[in-house]
């Protein structure tokens, strides 16, 4: 018998950090930076 | 980001929250580690602070800029984020950076193709001022672990940057470590002179070769070199590629007798941490009886001298190439590596040579894997690897496999392996982190830009079949043979596919001389499991040595139902004891034996010397009692 496949953690994608937040529908400043504390302090 | 305020103390507090997965918690501890060697910036965990990082696992990889001053500062290593070179960049925006290019001065070096960004995603692309933001007169950085990767946002196929410079195309969005230009730009930022780990990097490219002395306490010296007629035909650090450059230390052990040495010592070093890892490269072209001896030179306050202490005796060391070598150091007082090449018996032409050494305050790797003529494999369509087969600390049996079959990256999986050890482990293997580390060979470690991924066994991890992933390799795993022929048991693999594209493994040094080195630690990181353990499903072994910790890395056997530790051993020092807590060595016991010897010795001559003067007391006191001219013999006759 063929020995069964691997397990691939990135299921064979080669996904930056951006791709994986847009994937999750995040849509955060510059991608990946939460505005959050700064909007707090302006606040 | 312009504005004081948004600095963070040189040692950051951070909590690394229940909420992270347990491989996420391993990959953040070793992202501080290279923070630690490379910058000034330190983690502690948090102990009352007013504003410290929460490292959560949220949705996404996200951070704040800077430090926000709001107490607890939320930083996401969500799901797919825990990648060493992810965690470092989310932890430079928190340190105040924003992307590379976004900088104001952006359009000189990079153009953004607008139409090709999806519609609504274009405010990602925006520049600073000069107002908000500060280069810190350093360059613009397509190698920067902060710049986005050309297809960022991208609407189709094509890139939505494209750099001046058309050799960079590939270049932007690594993800590999901080470039030289992040650390110069973070060293800047925060006023950093040095490091906690760093402690000396040498190439012996300048004259003064790094501080080393000779000894007089040898026979031959080490000599500053760039070629040796028997090998090698150049240095380690650019193989020849400079001319007039290119050197490295060379003993000749052709031109000394057999058992004569030749040290070299290095400048005095002060440790912090109290643990070091040396890392150099080897070169025999000598005898395979040659051999290298590494010592540390001790001084603490009763030996101004320092105290000459073996660690490490390296033996058959392979001929007519270079070979990278790790040695583990355990000092807590200043002191110097001392390099001793001793020649050995048999016929001689060349020696030993060494280059490239680094020192630093980090744990080293516990495995090397080094693939030979690597670019052959990279050439053929069914290219696979698989490494030899390793034990962990625990006693688990692995194996790298890396598929090169892919036109554009290579692939990297962990698989366990039947093993000598398998009746006294735990199955499902739990919470073993494999590190697995393609080495950027630049002689410098502070300018190495090394691509690790890690993975860690989840107990509870089920296969399709309803089998537990993990469990052990002789009830899961497939019939497969080492090229010996020898036949053992192998479980699926669990890795990437995308552990590193063919561009960024031929940028840098990952293939040098045509050798590659894949850097290798498995350890246990059960005790960063801080929410309660659920109860693990066990095969056959008994949970006996749940509840007995072997130290010193013992490794926990069950014997006639008792719990009993098998201590490490080298060759002249081994660990003993119940739980491996005394350490013993060759040095010890001959102490032992002469000081033991030396006190019979004493006793014996004590007694004796006692013996004598009683006895020839009491003859002199008898021979006393008797008149002058008495004759003995007769006397009772």
């Amino acid at each position: 018998l063929p020995a069964p496949e691997n397990f691939d953690v990135d299921g064979g994608l080669d996904r930056d950090i951006f791709d994986i937040n847009e994937d999750l529908g995040l849509d955060l400043f510059e991608g990946d930076i939460s505005l959050d504390g700064v909007q707090e302090r302006n606040s | 980001i312009v504005g004081e305020g948004y600095r963070w103390p040189h040692t950051i507090p951070y909590v690394l929250d229940d909420s992270l997965e347990m491989n996420a918690r391993g990959v953040i501890l070793e992202a501080f580690e290279r923070y630690r060697l490379k910058t000034c910036i330190d983690f502690k965990p948090w102990s009352g602070e007013a504003n410290y990082i929460s490292v959560f696992k949220g949705s996404g990889c996200w951070s704040s800029v800077g430090n926000q001053h709001v107490g607890k500062q939320n930083l996401s290593i969500g799901h797919n984020c825990d990648r060493t070179a992810t965690v470092q960049h989310e932890f430079l925006h928190a340190l105040g950076f924003f992307h590379e290019q976004s900088r104001s001065d952006r359009d000189d070096y990079v153009s953004i193709i607008w139409d090709r960004i999806t519609p609504g995603k274009e405010n990602n692309f925006k520049a600073y001022t000069d107002e908000e933001t500060d280069s810190l007169n350093v360059p613009y950085d397509y190698n920067s672990v902060m710049h986005y990767s050309k297809t960022a946002f991208q609407i189709g196929s094509e890139p939505t940057i494209v750099t001046r410079i058309s050799d960079f195309m590939d270049v932007i969005g690594q993800r590999l470590d901080f470039s030289d230009h992040d650390l110069l730009k973070l060293n800047r930022l925060y006023n950093c002179s040095s490091s906690l780990s760093f402690m000396d990097s040498c190439d012996f490219e300048l004259e003064n070769v790094c501080g080393m002395i000779q000894s007089s306490e040898d026979s031959a010296d080490w000599q500053r070199v760039s070629q040796v007629p028997e090998g090698p035909e150049s240095d380690h650090s650019n193989l020849g590629q400079c001319k007039g450059s290119g050197f490295f230390m060379h003993f000749s052990s052709s031109s000394v007798n057999v058992g004569d040495t030749a040290v070299l010592e290095s400048r005095k070093l002060y440790p912090k941490r109290g643990f070091q890892c040396l890392q150099f490269f080897l070169y025999n072209s000598g005898h395979e009886n040659d051999q290298l001896d590494i010592y540390i030179r001790e001084y603490s306050g009763d030996n101004v001298n320092g105290i000459l202490i073996l660690v490490e005796e390296i033996k058959d060391i392979p001929l007519g190439s270079w070979q990278l070598y790790h040695v583990t150091l355990k000092v807590t007082n200043k002191f110097r590596v001392v390099f001793r090449g001793v020649r050995g018996a048999g016929d001689s032409l060349g020696g030993l040579s060494i280059d490239d050494i680094n020192l630093s305050e980090t744990q080293c790797p516990h495995h090397t894997w080094h693939i030979r003529n690597f670019t052959q494999y990279l050439s053929d369509p069914n290219g696979a690897l698989f490494s030899p087969p390793f034990y962990s600390s625990k006693g688990y049996a692995f194996q790298i496999y890396m598929t090169l079959t892919n036109l554009t990256k290579i692939g990297i999986y962990f698989h366990l392996i039947s093993g000598a050890n398998d009746d006294q482990l735990q199955w499902p293997c739990p919470w073993q982190q494999a590190t697995m580390t393609i080495l950027d060979q630049n002689p410098d470690i502070r300018q190495r830009m090394s691509n690790g991924r890690s993975i860690t066994t989840d107990p509870s991890l089920t296969s399709d079949d309803g089998t537990y992933f993990w469990d052990r390799p002789s009830k899961v795993g497939t019939e497969a043979f080492f090229p010996n022929g020898t036949q053992f048991k192998r479980s699926r693999g669990y890795g990437s596919s995308s552990f590193i594209t063919y561009e960024r493994l031929k940028s840098r040094d990952f293939i040098k001389g045509n050798d590659v080195y894949i850097l290798l630690t498995v350890e246990d990181i059960s005790h960063l499991n801080s929410t309660q353990d659920e109860p693990v499903p066990t095969s056959s072994v008994s949970d006996l040595c749940a509840f007995f910790r072997c130290e010193n890395d013992g490794i926990c056997l069950v014997r006639n139902g008792n719990a009993e530790c098998r201590c490490p051993s080298g060759e002249d020092w081994w660990y003993m004891g119940k739980r491996c807590e005394k350490r013993g060595s060759r040095r010890d016991t001959i102490v032992i034996a002469t000081s033991s010897t030396a006190a019979v010795f004493a006793l014996m001559l004590v007694i004796t010397l006692v013996s004598v003067y009683c006895t020839r007391k009491k003859y002199r006191k008898e021979a006393g009692s008797h008149p002058a001219n008495t004759t003995l013999e007769n006397q009772y006759a």
